[in-house]
């Protein structure tokens, strides 16, 4: 038996993904961060976060079309990390770098925490 | 697919969705 595996299709998936999400197409939730509104895709939030993971297999949240994030978030930080959701690469500044960790602690975003804190290591003098 | 002959297509799987129409 012979199988073809095409090696660029997930990353080709995600493409369209976030094509559909810049032009709002199909997009099924406002993430509210401060005064700040993002535009996603549930099944891109939950699939990449475990607390929207909870959010939406609750049969008494999963269909709102809004969701209000903790006011502490940072919106940049929010902006990075879904971002990455997207794109699968994760810009790491230096001057954000407390709040795009904070902020994936807070989504529960684990191999993501564990990438800040490595870069927090290597970039630490001491 | 252990036993299975996997062959690696490199190219895209899909249309592309365009950025803006």
């Amino acid at each position: 038996d012979s199988c073809i595996q095409f090696t660029r299709h997930a990353s080709d998936v995600l493409l369209n993904l976030n094509r559909l999400r810049n032009r709002d197409i199909l997009t099924d939730v406002t993430i509210l961060v401060n005064r700040q509104q993002f535009r996603a895709h549930k099944t891109v939030l939950m699939a990449c976060s475990g607390l929207f993971y909870t959010i939406f297999t609750d049969s008494h949240k999963c269909n709102l079309n809004a969701i209000s994030l903790d006011p502490k978030v940072d919106p940049e930080g929010f902006a990075i990390l879904l971002e990455f959701m997207y794109t699968s690469r994760l810009t790491l500044k230096e001057s954000l770098i407390m709040a795009i960790m904070n902020t994936a602690i807070y989504l529960q975003m684990d191999h993501v925490v564990d990438t800040c804190h490595r870069f927090i290591k290597s970039s630490d003098p001491s | 697919y252990e036993g299975v002959n996997t062959i690696k297509e490199m190219g895209r799987s899909i249309h592309e969705i365009p950025r803006q129409d």
